[in-house]
């Protein structure tokens, strides 16, 4: 499904190199619950927005489902993305001009979704995770863990093959990191691939294969 | 230091109440080690919020430095927070438009603090809390860590007398996580009142009090 070979990704800053990610080696099948760990600064989130095809590399090769994405232009790339992968991102990117249920919708909205379906799709979805009585409360109207959720819910609203989430449970407390941790084990049952990004190793714990990064470099894995 | 009576706190949304806190009693001392827990949506960040005079009760007696904080006129208020308090945001809240270093400088400059040494001082406290080679990177060139840090920073950088800290390790692996703990444990024996908001319990366990927050209400203290 995904097929990573020497990948690099330098930022330039002020005509300073910084080497984000030094090297990247890593095969992921569909079906897999896939899990980074690594130190703040390690790449992590630089080596998700590769994956999901929201940046591209600086060097090397990358297979999407049999497809090489260097060769795709950019809206073939977004049109690839949108239809398999659901982002969690680790500061949510939710609109906040839009309610919670509304920035659940947007998926859908852009997939061309009839509104009576689009609503009852989105509201199953965040009655899911907890938040059946937020429906119309805005961003800033949600505490930061609901917030989260809401998140969770809108890259899930799509029924995406992929679903990757960077620090998906940062903002909740441990009960409420276990009702999503078991929602995205069943999903993972019915064929769902996750790649998730944690530093919580009770969070890592539910997933088959865990890489740990370390300076822009895979330094080990391990499968459970 | 800190006495809290009876405080409650609505939120309205299109006419319905939110009631985020149903009635604190809670008193802080000076020197004291603090910290809240508790479900995602339990009152957590509200508590935080009229603590450090960002927003004031719906009902309730606040006392701070022996002051009662319904008396204060707005300036009056944001002067005493200005002077007694440094706030780490749970979404970090800093300028996208501002450097790190100059995020960090931004209390000193509001504080009259000549440049030479307002630079030397916000540089200091950014190579305390590992970030010494990111000093010119804008939030959006660093990672979430680097930017929970960088916020972290800009709170200590004005020797204030409390630091309110809400989920400051949400986005940090465990040893840049136990870096900062550590910190703040010095300064804390150095006479820093801290108080926190933490879901996990490793952060917890550096604090001497920890108080379970549910729906709005102290459930129950821990003493440690
Ligand atoms: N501006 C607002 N308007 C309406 N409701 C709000 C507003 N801000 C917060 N709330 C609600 O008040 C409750 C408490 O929110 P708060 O942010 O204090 O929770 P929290 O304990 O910090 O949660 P988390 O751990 O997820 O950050 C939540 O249910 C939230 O939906
Ligand atoms: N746009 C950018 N320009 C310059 N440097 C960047 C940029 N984005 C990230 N970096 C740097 O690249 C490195 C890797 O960042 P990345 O966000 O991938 O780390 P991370 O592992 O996700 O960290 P965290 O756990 O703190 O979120 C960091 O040192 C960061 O400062
Ligand atoms: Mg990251
Ligand atoms: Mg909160």
């Amino acid at each position: 499904l995904i097929r990573l070979e020497e990948i690099k990704k330098d930022y330039r800053l002020d005509g300073v190199i910084v080497p984000a990610l030094q090297g990247i080696n890593l095969e992921i099948n569909q079906g897999e619950f896939f899990c980074m760990m690594g130190a703040s600064g390690s790449g992590k989130s630089t080596l998700m927005n590769l994956i999901s095809c929201m940046d591209r590399p600086t060097s090397g090769k990358y297979i999407l489902e049999g497809e090489d994405v260097s060769q795709l232009d950019k809206n073939a790339l977004a049109h690839l993305r949108n239809k398999t992968i659901g982002l969690v991102f680790q500061n949510f990117n939710l609109l906040s001009s839009a309610t919670a249920l509304e920035n659940v919708e947007l998926p859908l909205l852009y997939g061309g979704v009839p509104a009576v379906e689009r609503v009852k799709t989105a509201k199953q979805l965040l009655e899911k995770v907890g938040l059946g009585d937020r429906l119309h409360h805005y961003p800033t109207q949600l505490s930061g863990g609901q917030q989260q959720r809401v998140a969770i819910a809108r890259a899930l609203v799509n029924s995406p093959k992929i679903l990757m989430a960077d620090e998906p449970t940062g903002n909740l407390d441990s009960q409420t990191s276990d009702d999503i941790m078991a929602m995205l084990t069943q999903l993972n049952k019915d064929g769902l691939t996750v790649i998730l990004v944690t530093h919580e190793p009770d969070v890592a714990r539910y997933s088959k294969r865990v890489v740990l990064m370390k300076d822009g470099k895979i330094l080990k894995e391990e499968k459970r």
